[in-house]
């Protein structure tokens, strides 16, 4: 069972918790507002109400014994970054940080945490709607990592009555076709299988080919 | 070509305004603040210093014509709200709203604004990464639906040192590999691309034929 520790309960923080406890998963929070640790308490297998830049209380917590920890402190980008530092000295690896700005991302890269760690929820979200509003119809829309989601596209002209023999959609997006939903039903599409109108595509592939694939589709 | 206007370029409304370009469509950007539109004047189609509650300058801008506009103004709530408004008076219909917390998103709903037209860049995101977090070991959680499976398996001597194209797993077995995990690094495997030890593989499938392909495997 994967144990998480999250400090701060904005509302990233909250919707992250929350679907970690969702995945069963174990879960420290922290927060040096009384009243956020009042409304994670019965969620949560521990809620500790301090302040993260203080070391000491970190280490009386035994954050050290968490596998990943993240930092969804906000607004004060001090408070982030003093936070970043002690959770490295404390020899902690998997560190990942929601950060407001180039110049936030730019120093917390420095103390050590990788680019694929630094959380950016509004920056994300608008490349994400973009993708949803251009390609009309989005089903679904899952992360495998930070560089590669699963999307789901409806069949466009340019691809109903085709099948994947003759599109090579894998060899010219690198865009890997994983299922079709038609009228309600799941299924894996041979490669001689035509789309067709209403089809919903479930594909994955790195952002930029998904990029050019909808761009392409549409 | 789809036309989209995008109200505030705040660190949401940049990406989305980003993204919308790289995938071909035609954007209008509207923000009160000069800097912010020569700084995205280069890119787009058309960039208004305007404030977005003043009705008469929304119109004369010719919003109406736009099949999607997106409000993402944001911390000052009442100017999100009143811009809204205004855009359901001019009569469009597809709009987007990012909104700031629960009373923010019903008023906006009230004005005839769906659910599921709502943005919550901080929420959606907290969900994401937790999922990406919890399965750090490759999507177990995705369903498809009751009879289809995503399932992970580690490439056995069968298929290492082999590539789709020759194995024809597909159309042996009707399940369809997704994705490699090798070395921590996701990868969306070519036809040619040989299978090495240790690779994770993701694939779909019925969960008959899941069944049948790992007796085979091993
Ligand atoms: N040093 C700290 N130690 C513990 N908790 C902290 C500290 N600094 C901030 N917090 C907590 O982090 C939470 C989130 O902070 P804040 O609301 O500033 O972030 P935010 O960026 O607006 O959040 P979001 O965008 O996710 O809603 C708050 O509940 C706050 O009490
Ligand atoms: N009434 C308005 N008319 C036009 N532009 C506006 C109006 N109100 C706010 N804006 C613009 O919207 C942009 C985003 O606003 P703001 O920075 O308050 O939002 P935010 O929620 O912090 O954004 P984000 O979270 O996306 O970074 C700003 O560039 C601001 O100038």
């Amino acid at each position: 069972k994967k144990s998480f520790a999250v400090i701060g309960v904005g509302r990233f923080g909250l919707a992250l918790i929350e679907e970690l406890v969702n995945l069963g998963a174990d879960v420290l929070v922290i927060d040096r507002n009384i009243e956020k640790i009042d409304k994670v308490a019965k969620l949560v297998t521990n809620a500790v109400c301090l302040d993260s830049t203080d070391v000491d209380a970190l280490r009386e917590v035994g954050i050290a014994n968490y596998d990943t920890v993240v930092v969804a402190t906000g607004i004060n980008v001090d408070n982030s970054i003093m936070t970043t530092l002690i959770l490295k000295d404390l020899g902690i690896q998997d560190v990942y940080v929601k950060v407001q700005s180039e110049y936030h991302a730019r120093v917390v890269e420095k103390l050590g945490v990788d680019q694929d760690h630094l959380i950016w929820p509004e920056q994300s979200t608008g490349r994400r709607i973009a993708k949803i509003l251009v390609s009309g119809n989005f089903l679904e829309f899952i992360e495998l990592d930070q560089q590669y989601s699963f999307v789901t596209v409806t069949a466009a002209k340019k691809i109903i009555g085709k099948h994947l023999l003759e599109l090579e959609i894998r060899s010219r997006f690198g865009v890997n076709i994983v299922a079709v939903r038609r009228n309600e039903k799941i299924m894996i599409p041979s490669s001689t299988t035509p789309f067709e109108t209403n089809d919903e595509v479930l594909l994955v592939g790195s952002n930029v080919n998904i990029e050019k694939f909808i761009q392409w589709l549409n």
